[in-house]
């Protein structure tokens, strides 16, 4: 092998520069030949609007992020791809029947807590990790 | 762009529809089922037409505090919860549902009982640990220097014609004049009753000066049912799930 002179990289990470976890009804809208690329959407649950707030305490409402989209190669360069993501993109062109797309799923999550009233007028907090999409990308 | 535009209107028709009285009703189920919850609770008012507020107020302090710490996490800062709260996947507050004095009207030795209801318990989540929080205000009978023994045990048998069987769960030593939320481990006593369900008879207090002379728990400044709403008794457990939940295919 031929030995080349050696440039620091930078840490290895999943995340590129712009990670696409911008909070808000639309995160960053990314269209691409009429197509809409994979991205976090935002659907918000108002415990006020379900009349729930004489049982649940806190918060009032929750925000239903979930992920959709495309996961078209070239990947877009905002969007959070795996490595194996951008490999698969590339062997789907080549052998669409035989290779699905990436699929448009969460990163990352974090967990939510939800205070409520049982029918005892117990209280109870419920922690649900892993339940709020912090970002999307293409697995 | 008339692709952004025909995606963004999309979208924006999406969002902004309302949903009808069937898919409210669905969308109100998926929610239940998530916090594992066969019904929506209908919690009962009180005679004075309010809540319980002493539970609920800590619970709220807690909600904020949890709510503090998983933004930390996202900013890697340190958790600064204890490791109990931090792990806890389910806490619950208890209402003290009965409260037995026996008082200065009665012989010593005097005590205070209480009692919690933990049928409701979560299930496939074990305990790791549970308080009993009591509100002490400062003693005004008696010398605010003098020590206080304050000790709380897990009521194992009763009997009619003898003094009942008690484990002892929890010791603490304060001044008389000391005002605040008293706090006693209770996890042995909440995992005998997760155990076997009917040998729930509650918890005793006793309280005791220096020299074992037994003080009635009103006059030291301890409040049960009848103190104000705010600083009424009751207990925490914490429980962490043994296993990830299995969610039915819907």
């Amino acid at each position: 092998a031929v030995k080349q002179l050696k440039k620091r990289q930078p840490k290895k990470t999943n995340d590129l520069p712009h990670p696409n976890k911008l909070p808000g009804i639309f995160d960053d809208i990314h269209v691409s030949e009429g197509r809409q690329v994979c991205r976090r959407h935002e659907l918000y649950v108002s415990f006020q609007d379900l009349g729930w707030l004489d049982w649940v305490i806190a918060p009032q409402g929750y925000s239903a992020f979930y992920c959709e989209g495309e996961c078209a190669f070239p990947l877009d360069s905002c969007m959070n791809a795996t490595n194996h993501a951008i490999l698969q993109s590339l062997v789907h062109l080549m052998k669409p029947e035989a290779v699905p797309k990436a699929c448009c799923a969460p990163t990352k999550l974090s967990a939510t807590s939800v205070l409520y009233y049982d029918s005892n007028n117990n209280v109870i907090l419920k922690k649900h990790r892993n339940m709020v999409v912090k970002s999307c990308g293409c697995h | 762009n008339s692709s952004f535009l025909r995606s963004h209107l999309h979208a924006s028709s999406f969002l902004q529809r309302r949903l009808s009285g069937r898919e409210k009703r669905e969308m109100q189920r998926e929610i239940l089922s998530i916090l594992g919850l066969p019904g929506r609770p209908r919690p009962k008012a009180s005679a004075g037409g309010k809540l319980p507020s002493s539970a609920p107020l800590f619970m709220l302090d807690l909600y904020h505090a949890m709510a503090r710490e998983e933004e930390d996490e996202e900013e890697d800062q340190a958790p600064p919860l204890g490791r109990v709260i931090s792990r806890a996947d389910t806490v619950m507050s208890f209402v003290n549902m009965v409260e037995h004095d026996r008082d200065i009207f009665y012989q010593k030795p005097y005590w205070k009982e209480f009692r919690f209801d933990l049928t409701q318990i979560p299930t496939g989540e074990s305990v790791t640990a549970a308080e009993f929080r009591i509100y002490k205000l400062r003693s005004f009978t008696r010398d605010v220097n003098k020590t206080l023994h304050i000790s709380i045990y897990e009521i194992m048998k009763e009997y009619s014609n003898r003094e009942s069987d008690l484990f002892l769960l929890d010791l603490q030593e304060l001044q008389a004049g000391a005002e605040g939320w008293l706090v006693f481990d209770v996890t042995a006593a909440s995992n005998h009753w997760l155990v076997n369900r009917k040998h729930n008879l509650g918890l005793r207090l006793y309280v005791e000066t220096d020299d074992g002379q037994s003080i009635d728990p009103g006059s030291a400044g301890l409040l049960g049912r009848r103190g104000p709403r705010s600083k009424q008794p009751f207990m925490v457990t914490f429980f962490r799930a043994s296993q990830n939940p299995v969610r039915v295919t819907r």
